[in-house]
């Protein structure tokens, strides 16, 4: 028996917005911790991990771990159909194939239960270590979707480059070529319009723009968002969920052959 | 010439 009730609905709404494009079908995984979801592309060049801890929900019954397979479209069909202000409860019974999403108005005045189908999906999980990044960017999500944005008229590829100076945003293609770098600034009044960089050494790595632009679906979901670059690694983007969790993609670098 | 790599390329199944 799995019963979650999340108060703050739109935020499961947002999470969906925010992976369904880069992602079609998943596990979604649930345990006492929480609940979870890691997801790679169709080309394993992105991988999606998403956590909503337990803690975070009003009610929150897990009593065996189960993973439920949901074609991430779907899910979404059905939760658009949740109002902003509702609160969403998702139910499943033990051996059940199918997952029931519960939405409730704020005044109690309408309940609407939704059934969906469950799918077997083979993913393969993959193991992140824990590891220290050679720069940590931390920087408005709205900056940081602008500058993809843009960059995306430009090119196909960004390259991310931190040095003491900031951090600069560079691509090039047939029509010319774009900078932006973005330095240091925590003097701002709001705490959520800070430019923070912490750098260990200076770092340079290219990503296909594609999925980064991807990523940025998920600036709905926090004001910042933190980007940790090594050479030897994947680019981490990640957009914590307020007092619940956390939504981070990983993305494999361009390599000069 | 830049070569996508994967993610599966650093990080192993579990």
């Amino acid at each position: 028996m799995l019963e979650l009730r999340l108060v703050q609905g739109s935020l499961l709404k947002k999470v969906l917005e925010a992976i369904r494009e880069l992602v079609t079908d998943a596990n979604f995984d649930c345990s006492g911790t929480g609940f979870s979801l890691q997801a790679m592309d169709s080309s394993h060049v992105a991988l999606v991990a998403l956590l909503l801890r337990a803690e975070g929900f009003e009610h929150y019954r897990c009593d065996r771990n189960l993973s439920m397979g949901m074609n991430l479209n779907n899910m979404a069909k059905m939760l658009r159909c949740a109002g902003n202000d509702d609160i969403i409860t998702i139910k499943a019974d033990d051996g059940s194939d199918t997952v029931t999403f519960m939405f409730e108005s704020p005044k109690q005045d309408k309940i609407a239960d939704f059934e969906m189908k469950l799918m077997d999906i083979d993913s393969e999980h993959l193991g992140i270590p824990d590891s220290e990044y050679q720069a940590i960017v931390r920087m408005p999500s709205a900056e940081f979707m602008r500058i993809c944005k843009d960059l995306s008229s430009i090119g196909d590829t960004v390259i991310i480059s931190v040095t003491k100076e900031g951090v600069k945003f560079s691509t090039s293609g047939e029509i010319g070529s774009a900078n932006i770098v973005c330095r240091q600034n925590q003097t701002v009044d709001k705490p959520e319009e800070a430019t923070v960089i912490e750098m260990q050494e200076p770092v340079s790595l290219t990503f296909a723009l594609r999925y980064m632009n991807s990523f940025t679906k998920a600036s709905s979901l926090s004001d910042q968002v933190t980007i940790s670059l090594s050479s030897e690694l994947p680019v981490v983007v990640e957009y914590k969920i307020a007092e619940m969790g956390y939504i981070r993609f990983y993305l494999a670098p361009k390599i000069e052959e | 010439q830049c070569i996508q790599k994967k993610i599966t390329e650093y990080f192993s199944k579990n």
